[in-house]
């Protein structure tokens, strides 16, 4: 483990939170503004009847757009732009889907089971027509789990940097490097938990979401895999550049 | 470096 003195924690906590929270994509007190606009009966209808290619495109364009805030994160994350750029890439294709799960618990609304998406909120039932049920309530199953956490936008900040410099991702070209600055991101996590007095072992519930994370994303890829085997031309055509790059 | 032409530009593109 590296030294860390409080100091340089606390200046990792804060350099982290404001990170986060110049590229969280919405305030929280925008979202409060807009919980009460949740999707009427026919509107759900309406998105249940669309073709499941075009249903497909509208989640891949959001899923895209939360990514690019998530780059943009990623960037001011002390350390990470010192890495190669070959292990940049590697961390962002293997995380960067991670941490929007991650940040949907703020777009989460757990007493009506509905997340912000396209303009309001809406229950798993909007998705029906990506024709991946199992995958969409196990996220709502998640982000249900993380909301009661009841993270603050520090412990926030910094779990989404933990995810990000995750040391053990393959193909990675300087393995300790990053290694280093995840265990650095650990030990500011583990300063801000217990400076907020939490002694709930929020951090091994954090540390017990990290396999869970890995295994919606990694259905995310299977169902695309599915999806794409039966609509080739659509992912080639319509869906956005970066999600072929990251998810391709 | 062609394979992940966006990231590399989203990377590079000095952050606002």
């Amino acid at each position: 483990c590296p030294t860390v003195s409080m100091a340089e924690l606390d200046h990792l906590v804060q350099v982290t939170s404001k990170s986060h929270l110049e590229t969280c994509q919405y305030l929280r007190e925008e979202l409060h503004q807009m919980s009460w606009q949740k999707f009427l009966q026919d509107e759900v209808e309406s998105y249940q009847s669309k073709p499941p290619e075009v249903m497909w495109q509208l989640c891949a364009v959001k899923i895209t757009e939360a990514i690019q805030y998530v780059v943009e994160f990623a960037k001011r994350i002390d350390g990470f732009m010192d890495l190669c750029q070959n292990d940049q890439i590697v961390l962002l294709k293997a995380g960067s889907l991670e941490v929007v799960l991650v940040r949907m618990c703020r777009l989460f609304d757990s007493q009506n089971n509905s997340v912000y998406f396209d303009g309001k909120f809406a229950g798993p039932d909007v998705f029906k027509a990506l024709g991946c049920d199992d995958l969409i309530s196990s996220v709502f199953d998640f982000a249900k789990s993380m909301c009661s956490l009841h993270l603050s936008e520090d412990e926030l900040a910094l779990f989404s940097a933990f995810i990000l410099l995750s040391a053990d991702r393959s193909w990675l070209q300087e393995k300790l490097q990053v290694e280093k600055l995840q265990q650095k991101t650990e030990l500011a996590l583990q300063h801000v938990l217990q400076k907020n007095q939490r002694e709930d072992g929020a951090l091994n519930k954090l540390r017990c979401k990290v396999s869970a994370l890995r295994s919606l994303c990694s259905r995310h890829a299977e169902n695309l895999s599915a999806f794409r085997a039966v609509y080739p031309d659509i992912v080639r055509t319509h869906f956005p550049p970066l999600y072929k790059e990251l998810f391709g | 470096k062609e394979k992940h032409k966006i990231l590399h530009q989203l990377l590079q593109n000095s952050t606002s």
